[in-house]
């Protein structure tokens, strides 16, 4: 699960 | 980075590249809808709000200022520059009915409750829906010139070679966005109809035309 923030996509 | 996510960036970049060069140089917005344009700017500038708080990459960081500054320049040329070809009459989609509920959505579903993430959210869900009014004004008009379709279909395939990369991260880095899959796969489905008329006819050397 992705962790909030890290959002490493445009 | 895997071969579908840069594909994908390049499809979205192509897109945005198209519809400033088709406005610039034709010096018209005609058929393009200055509401869905207005929405991709709020999409851009609520997700890259961390654009210098978080540091990924030199490539994440640019291609989020060529975004931002582009989706900018093209409202900017619809509703200044170029206002006298904005065709007003036929962009008539009522934006509310996307901001509200995906708003109120990002506060309910989201992985953080923190401003950033549901801003983050906001901006995922927004851009799911955010081509409505385009779509909806090549339904009223009836037609669409033939670049605007090369715009479109470029835009929809973006989100389209997303879900494949999604598909590998899930693969091979145990990666995966519920919110961001699931917003895409509603995003492709949206183009579903336009990239069967754009296959059949604007591949075919016709022009694109709705049955109105």
């Amino acid at each position: 699960e992705v962790l909030p923030g890290d959002h490493d996509e445009l | 980075m895997n071969i579908f996510r840069f594909l994908g960036d390049i499809s979205h970049l192509s897109a945005i590249i198209i519809l400033l060069l088709k406005i610039w140089k034709s010096r018209s917005c005609a058929g393009i809808s200055g509401k869905s344009q207005l929405l991709f700017a709020i999409v851009f500038t609520t997700r890259y709000l961390d654009l210098f708080t978080n540091f990924i990459s030199f490539y994440n960081t640019s291609m989020k200022v060529v975004y931002v500054a582009s989706s900018y320049a093209t409202v900017w040329m619809i509703y200044s520059k170029f206002k006298a070809t904005y065709d007003g009459n036929h962009d008539t989609f009522r934006v509310e009915f996307l901001i509200v509920p995906t708003a109120i959505l990002s506060f309910l579903v989201n992985h953080d409750f923190t401003p950033l993430e549901i801003l983050w959210t906001f901006s995922i869900y927004l851009e799911s829906v955010a081509i409505l009014p385009q779509l909806f004004m090549v339904s009223k008009t009836g037609e669409a010139e033939t670049i605007t379709s090369h715009y479109l279909f470029a835009l929809g395939i973006y989100r389209t070679l997303y879900l494949f990369n999604w598909i590998w991260r899930y693969q091979f880095e145990e990666f995966f966005d519920l919110i961001a899959i699931v917003a895409g796969l509603v995003q492709t489905v949206l183009y579903c109809d336009f990239f069967y008329l754009y296959i059949t006819k604007v591949l075919k050397g016709k022009k694109l035309s709705l049955p109105a």
